[in-house]
């Protein structure tokens, strides 16, 4: 029951002990609360019948105007099936989430419900500004009939202004004005998918009064979106039933197996004081770098070969 | 170059199509996965030679009797946790490469069976290692064929630029394993 501290000294994040749930951060000593959930938006069905009522598809992302839904924690029990055998290891097993607690690597998982997990990482070395979120979406269920374009969504206090910053083709932060686009007054009718941007690597916002920025970091691109201050959400998974009649002719309602897409990735939570600590930019870059140009791996059985034949 | 042509073509064909954001109908969508496994394990073929050139001279007596080089395979289906060498070879080596052109550190994670295993580094200096239990949504994810349960954990320190580090990993049990590996089994 007792709150999680993971991360390092100058980026750490405070996990509800109960639930498993995000609860604060500090940044470079700034403590604040934080809020992360998983949510969905549902899509327009649409009529196709003109461009102002295309349904929410492939090529355009259109919500049915209502607010996006959380995804609740079910609090399903977390059954261990692994080896149980480590001598070493202390498994502490709570109803809402599995904590790993290891040398090289703090972990957390969490089962939402049967279609969407979350994992919390702290690498102990290495990672002075950053923990991980790996998050897993899938199948998601259309037996209501109801497309859904799911989100992660960090909410906090910060006062960003109206303001964030998405990158663009991984290359310069671009800063994004809430409900404004710079060179025309701008008529909003789609105020969730209006303000959405494409973020390639790197999303944040920054407190301009705590100098804080907090970022997020991509392994791919993805839409995203500061909807309201101190807000940053990612879409992270879709699936509609509707055809949006740019050309496809179907519904992005992908499937394998028979069944819906899993979509599995990584989030990096990273962030740092403004102006003081000039070398925050520098390694949220590197980490940026590391993540689109990640090493390879590769395997070769040596089943037949000592160390020694080997070196 | 004949055999990066598959994967050639693989890019211009989805690029071109913008197949990754799925605005192409199902039966394309397949055919180009399809297109680009075919395109990865023709340039898994040029890896294998180009590491094969760095890591071992020609003719050395510890390639694999019978072959010209020594293999090495990527594991496609590491996102989630499933690569047949680390999880059947009890003993097996893991190469990683460093594309980019500044020293990086890594943390290497692949699924095991074993109860217990040892990292050694090129030099035979033991590595730290950690077991991990694969999350419950990815085990049970549709369409994944393994029976690991758990990750294997090093960390892959300074790797070289454009370059590679071969580590050695062998599966113990517990009885004999040593007081270093202890507190990481």
């Amino acid at each position: 029951g007792r709150d999680i501290a993971m991360g390092p000294a100058r980026f750490r994040i405070l996990l509800d002990g109960h639930s498993g749930k995000l609860k604060s951060m500090r940044i470079d000593g700034v403590k604040f609360d934080v809020g992360q959930d998983l949510y969905y938006y549902e899509g327009d069905n649409g009529s196709n019948s003109e461009a102002a009522d295309r349904a929410s598809g492939a090529y355009i992302f259109r919500p049915n105007g209502t607010d996006a839904k959380r995804i609740y924690h079910q609090y399903k029990p977390i059954t261990y099936k692994g080896d149980v055998r480590f001598r070493n290891f202390i498994f502490v097993y709570i109803e809402a989430y599995l904590l790993i607690p290891g040398d090289l690597v703090d972990e957390v998982h969490i089962k939402l419900n049967n279609w969407a997990s979350q994992v919390w990482r702290y690498y102990k070395q290495g990672a002075v500004y950053s923990v991980e979120l790996e998050w897993l979406v899938g199948p998601i269920p259309i037996e209501d009939q109801v497309g859904k374009e799911i989100i992660t969504r960090f909410s906090s206090p910060l006062n960003s202004e109206g303001l964030f910053y998405t990158d663009s083709n991984g290359r310069e932060m671009i800063e994004r004005k809430r409900n404004f686009r710079p060179t025309w007054k701008l008529d909003l009718h789609e105020p969730v998918a209006g303000n959405y941007y494409p973020v390639t690597s790197k999303i944040s916002i920054k407190d301009q009064s705590e100098k804080i920025e907090f970022a997020i970091l991509t392994d791919r691109a993805q839409g995203g979106s500061s909807l309201n201050d101190g807000e940053i959400e990612l879409m992270v998974h879709r699936r509609l039933l509707h055809d949006d009649n740019f050309g496809v002719g179907e519904a992005l309602n992908e499937t394998a197996y028979n069944t819906g897409l899993v979509a599995i990735g990584k989030h990096i939570l990273t962030g740092g004081r403004i102006g003081i600590n000039g070398t925050v930019a520098q390694a949220e870059h590197e980490l940026a770098q590391e993540l689109m140009l990640s090493p390879w791996i590769f395997f070769t059985p040596a089943d037949n070969i000592t160390f020694a034949q080997w070196t | 170059w004949v055999d990066l042509n598959m994967m050639r073509e693989a890019m211009g064909v989805m690029q071109h199509h913008d197949a990754v954001t799925g605005t192409e109908k199902q039966h394309v969508a397949f055919d180009y996965a399809r297109i680009l496994y075919k395109g990865f394990e023709e340039c898994r073929i040029i890896t294998e030679t180009a590491l094969n050139k760095l890591i071992a001279p020609p003719k050395t007596p510890l390639q694999v009797p019978g072959a010209n080089q020594i293999p090495i395979r990527s594991c496609l289906l590491l996102n989630i946790s499933q690569c047949d060498v680390s999880e059947t070879s009890s003993q097996f080596v893991v190469t990683v490469y460093n594309p980019l052109s500044r020293p990086v550190s890594k943390y290497i994670r692949f699924p095991v069976n074993g109860p217990a295993y040892s990292v050694k580094d090129p030099a035979g200096k033991p590595v730290k290692s950690q077991m991990v239990p694969i999350p419950q949504s990815v085990v049970e994810m549709p369409g994944r064929v393994s029976k690991a349960a758990n990750e294997l954990v090093f960390y892959a320190e300074n790797l070289p630029p454009m370059g590679f580090r071969s580590y050695y990993i062998s599966k113990g049990n517990k009885m004999h394993i040593s007081k270093h590996y202890r507190s990481t089994d």
